[in-house]
């Protein structure tokens, strides 16, 4: 049955997009059978992977129209790079409204992902900022939730928050499992990303990770050329930072 | 009466926080009577002026209780470096569902302002990212927009974006102004920066603005201090491109 890892932060602009797509692609790579599900208005992941946004098969799962009901099945509406997508993108609004209307909305998603479980063996989900109804629903439905973490001022306050969010959620998805804190865009010239580092590390409850995303403009580039940074610039120390902690997640997964 | 100027992008971590505060601080600094709104739930802006968090002042204004709505009379809650603050946090969420369940919820904070306007010269308000019903309560309620565009690989499609729901806004809000789109975190050292910069400078219905807040980590820095960076480092590169940038907005407040 697939791990389902949800990508969340309150924070704008941590590299949660960079991170989904990024460990989608290596997953796919070790020959592993991967979903990416992009849950974001913005269709930053859909963008990334170069595919049109779009949004519409959440959209029409989550309709409330009743022949829509009887088709309501999520199912992936592009392949990238060798692993699927559902895309993000406009539509996902229309999503949001219909979740909305649901009497337990927070459920919606892990209900569509059901059947879903059995034919991948990871589903990464990219999530908006705001840990509004798309990433509560992406929480609740995932086996494991990774919070990226910009070392940068207001991040580390942010940090608590979710954690704080996750713990009330565990009533609803007591198996959820953190599966870590990973520090992003990491400036090894600054004294205050350093420090910042540092004080993740001693967050123990946070389940940080050892290795930083360092910031690397081919990182960003990447998104731009419309690739995972392993295709885009595989020797650059982006590529290399992403190889890293894919082993450590790896090594979590396996045990955890 | 107070020109009302929203900070926002749909996009996450493009510096809508640091404009905010830094502008409020700048203006304030030149004699003008100023108000920072902080409409985020986590509260960045209120942090980076030393306030505690809070949101209370919104949630109670916007509270369905009719008592409350006789005292429904928005105030600042705090002071800080020269202006006064009316301080996000946890209790914004609150007031989100405070207003959505309003009969016409987008004008909701416009209502709110208008006593207000006469006690000062500008109102800034700092917005949460995703155009939200907070985001588009201040984009209902304001003079001017300001929109802060990030070099970086997913920032120019925000643009667009936002520019979109600006225009079916200004149905409700014919007075509103762009004030500008103002590039953030430049990396000089980077292609990829200098070439977005220069993307941005080539729209000009995004009203770009020519002077760059380049990245530097005293901006950051300043956020983890609690103080603008005009205070905690005066000399610095990120404390001169605030002041440049303050320029050319009070150039463009006083024509436009
Ligand atoms: N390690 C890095 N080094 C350099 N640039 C990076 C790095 N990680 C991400 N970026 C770039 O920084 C910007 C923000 O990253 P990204 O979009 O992944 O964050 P996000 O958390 O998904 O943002 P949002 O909250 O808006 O969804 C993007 O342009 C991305 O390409
Ligand atoms: N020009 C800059 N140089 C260096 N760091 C910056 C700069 N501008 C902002 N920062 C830092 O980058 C991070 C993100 O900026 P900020 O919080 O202002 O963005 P935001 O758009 O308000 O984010 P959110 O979407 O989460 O509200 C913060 O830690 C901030 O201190
Ligand atoms: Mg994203
Ligand atoms: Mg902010």
């Amino acid at each position: 049955q697939a791990k389902i890892i949800a990508i969340a932060s309150e924070k704008g602009g941590v590299g949660k997009t960079a991170l989904a797509v990024n460990l989608a692609y290596l997953w796919a790579k070790e020959g592993l059978s991967v979903l990416l599900l992009d849950l974001d208005t913005q269709g930053n992941a859909t963008r990334h992977v170069g595919q049109e946004l779009s949004g519409e098969a959440l959209e029409s799962c989550t309709s409330p129209d009743h022949r829509a009901k009887n088709d309501a099945v999520l199912q992936p509406d592009a392949h990238a790079f060798g692993f699927d997508v559902i895309r993000g993108g406009r539509y996902i609004l229309g999503a949001v409204s219909n979740i909305q209307q649901k009497r337990v909305p927070s459920i919606v998603l892990r209900k569509l992902l059901r059947p879903l479980k059995a034919r991948y063996d990871v589903i990464v989900i990219d999530t908006p900022p705001t840990l509004g109804v798309l990433s509560i629903n992406a929480i609740v439905a995932s086996s494991h939730l990774l919070i990226p973490v910009q070392l940068e001022g207001a991040a580390l306050d942010g940090l608590d928050a979710i954690l704080e969010t996750t713990e009330e959620l565990l009533d609803i998805n007591p198996d959820l499992e953190l599966l870590g804190s990973v520090p992003m865009m990491h400036d090894r010239r600054t004294a205050i990303s350093k420090m910042l580092l540092q004080r993740l590390k001693d967050m123990d409850y946070a389940a940080p990770i050892d290795v930083p995303i360092g910031r690397n403009v081919s990182i960003a580039e990447a998104y731009l050329a419309e690739e995972p940074v392993e295709l885009y610039a595989p020797s650059s120390q982006g590529a290399k930072d992403f190889k890293r902690l894919l082993k450590q997640l790896n090594q979590r997964l396996l045990h955890v």
